[in-house]
């Protein structure tokens, strides 16, 4: 529907959808033609499985895995952080706001904050050795690998010996901080280069734009 | 190879790796 403010200025829905895509543009890293670009994008994947102009978590279960079946953690950790109005779908607002993180220029202290996130699985504000015990024995079981229980152990206390440095056998934000600044690597995920040159991706954006950038 | 427990997670789980939105295009 329009929002009150085009309504009020007699706009057109499709001039208020442009000026609402103006708006998101405005405060991320994205231009109004990368937005839009995205929003060809995110039409493709809300209307993949349910077609309402919404991401369910089964249709960005079948984008990552082209399966939309099965309990994953991780799915259902990415999928909690980028609805953040916690009603069980991704409107097309909240994927700007949660793809602005792994954009190539997005500031280096969201992305590490975004993937604490991902590992509070339980979101007690800190990384416990449970949860990564349990992301660990998660891929184990998805990718069938086999690995003893000691050197499961030996791998989580090598892991928090570096991590974990007031030794209180969690995780905090600023340990946290400390420990991805000396392995950036982790931080890998974080970074979607295809963001840099998504209009290129999407070209079908042009046939719907009003702006050029 | 994985000394790491993060290093193994962000490496090797699939549900973290979002570039896969952008290659089923």
């Amino acid at each position: 529907g329009q929002c009150f403010d085009c309504r009020s200025r007699r706009r057109s829905p499709q001039t208020c959808q442009q000026a609402n895509l103006a708006l998101l543009a405005l405060d991320s890293p994205f231009s109004v033609n990368e937005v839009e670009a995205l929003y060809e994008l995110f039409k493709k994947l809300s209307c993949s499985i349910i077609d309402d102009g919404l991401i369910h978590k089964e249709e960005l279960q079948l984008a990552l895995f082209q399966a939309p079946y099965g309990e994953n953690l991780f799915l259902d950790r990415v999928f909690d952080l980028f609805d953040e109005k916690k009603n069980g779908v991704i409107e097309f607002e909240e994927f700007i706001h949660a793809l602005s993180v792994f954009h190539p220029y997005a500031p280096i202290d969201e992305k590490i904050h975004f993937a604490f996130r991902l590992y509070d699985l339980r979101q007690t504000g800190f990384i416990e050795r449970e949860e990564v015990h349990q992301m660990v024995a998660a891929i184990l079981m998805e990718s069938e690998m086999i690995l003893s229980d000691e050197l499961l152990t030996m791998i989580i206390d090598k892991t928090f010996a570096d991590a974990d440095s007031d030794k209180d056998g969690k995780i905090s934000k600023e340990e946290w901080k400390v420990y991805v600044l000396k392995h950036p690597t982790l931080l890998k995920n974080m970074t979607l280069p295809y963001l840099k040159d998504v209009t290129t991706a999407f070209p079908s954006f042009v046939f719907n734009t009003e702006v050029e950038d | 190879k994985f000394f790491n427990a993060f290093e193994f997670i962000s490496s090797m789980s699939s549900g973290f790796d979002l570039s896969s939105l952008f290659e089923s295009k």
